[in-house]
């Protein structure tokens, strides 16, 4: 039995490169 | 070592309940100080499993923060324990088999009917409810490739300074001991004669076998580890035999036969046969038929043009050339058959290059492969200290 179909909501991602960037970036914040 | 289970399964959603600030401790003891054999015991990949059940209960709750910032520090945890252990098969190897499952999950379990096709009603009933995570997806599948690509990096590393002393210096066929053209010597290039072996290569091909075997990486992937590695063989070793005038003997086709035949039946044993990795060493495998057939009439330089097909002319002439007489009653390759020989490979349109280029990486897939595991029988050893977890 399958669940009815119901519309899910894209959850947006940044790219690999992007998360990356955004880590760096917390890194040289936090001392 | 298991956790105490208070209710019949069947009263499991397979979801995993946890508080936001519970999520650093989560991703730290899943993730970052995880060791493969904490959880050797249990059901291969159950990381990968725990953190999608996690996922699934903010996908309930109907919280796109709370499955965003998971999803995030597992992606940036799993980056981070990989860039600590870029040199360890083992850590890179059980990352790989996680991070491609939680992929497989984000799959099986997104509503899509592509991927639902072998799920179990019960699968069906757990997929996510809100979100479509279609995005991180990719994000996962760009990670996985990452990951394979540093698996493989490692795993050559390993295996490179076994290679020539392995496949062309060690004596593994006893009664050649000894035979090698005049005026060489025995010459290894390793330091240790034992660790370099023919079995000792084999031996090492095993530990990586029985490693991602044992992380529950699948089979799909371990087959093109393995063709990239038996590549990698086949182009050091040619490069090595086109370039050492001391190893381009009858002895030596001799001896390297036998040794890619120990490699087959490895593979045979293994189950890797179908992997493409025997088909990777078709140019050593002619190397060696070439150094043992007769190079001598124009009959012999027609056979010899249709034996190595996939050797380039310019290989082909170059093994003629270094090829090294055993003894006196055998004779030097004539330049006149040589001269046959390029006539009849004049036309062949082969790449310019003498060697093989032994960085070349085949593309890789991750072929979608879903799990027979129902979420809500999952067990979590009491060990890892999860007791934050409540299962829902």
């Amino acid at each position: 039995r399958l669940p009815p179909p119901r519309p899910r909501v894209l959850l947006k991602a940044p790219t690999l490169a992007e998360m990356e960037e955004m880590n760096i970036s917390e890194e040289e914040e936090s001392p | 070592r298991q956790v105490t289970v208070q209710r019949k399964d069947k009263d499991f959603e397979g979801m995993l309940e946890y508080c936001k600030e519970d999520e650093a401790l989560l991703v730290k003891i899943l993730i970052t100080d995880m060791k493969p054999q904490m959880v050797s015991a249990t059901v291969p990949c159950l990381p990968a499993y725990i953190l999608f059940m996690c996922i699934r209960h903010a996908d309930y709750m109907n919280d796109d923060q709370k499955v965003h910032s998971l999803l995030t520090s597992t992606i940036n945890a799993i980056k981070k324990v990989l860039k600590k252990h870029n040199d360890d098969f083992e850590t890179t190897s059980f990352w790989l088999a996680n991070t491609s499952r939680l992929l497989h999950c984000l799959k099986q379990y997104s509503g899509d009917e592509a991927f639902m096709t072998q799920n179990s009603s019960k699968q069906n009933e757990h997929c996510l409810k809100n979100f479509d995570l279609a995005e991180y997806r990719q994000v996962l599948s760009d990670l996985s490739i990452q990951i394979y690509q540093q698996l493989i990096k490692v795993a050559e590393g390993m295996m490179h300074p076994m290679i020539v002393s392995a496949m062309l210096e060690s004596e593994s066929i006893p009664s050649l001991a000894g035979v090698k053209p005049m005026g060489y010597r025995h010459r290894s290039s390793s330091m240790d004669g034992d660790s370099y072996s023919l079995e000792g290569l084999i031996r090492q091909l095993g530990i990586f076998q029985g490693t991602m075997c044992d992380h529950g990486l699948d089979p799909e992937i371990i087959r093109q580890v393995f063709k990239q590695l038996f590549y990698m063989i086949n182009a050091v070793t040619l490069n090595n035999l086109l370039l050492r005038k001391d190893v381009c003997s009858w002895s030596t086709g001799m001896q390297l036969r036998y040794n890619i035949s120990q490699l087959e039946e490895w593979l045979r044993s293994k189950n890797l046969h179908q992997s493409g990795a025997v088909a990777t060493m078709e140019p050593l495998i002619q190397a060696t038929q070439l150094l043992q057939v007769k190079k001598k009439t124009h009959s012999d330089a027609e056979a010899i043009c249709s034996l190595c097909s996939v050797l380039t002319a310019q290989q082909v002439v170059k093994i003629l050339n270094l090829y090294t007489p055993l003894n006196e009653f055998e004779e030097r390759v004539t330049v006149s058959f040589i001269r046959d020989i390029q006539g009849l490979l004049r036309d062949r349109n082969d790449p310019p290059q003498l060697l093989v280029d032994t960085k070349h990486a085949f593309p890789v897939l991750f072929p979608y492969t879903p799990s027979a595991l129902s979420l809500e029988t999952l067990h979590i050893p009491a060990n890892l200290g999860l007791d934050f977890l409540t299962r829902v």
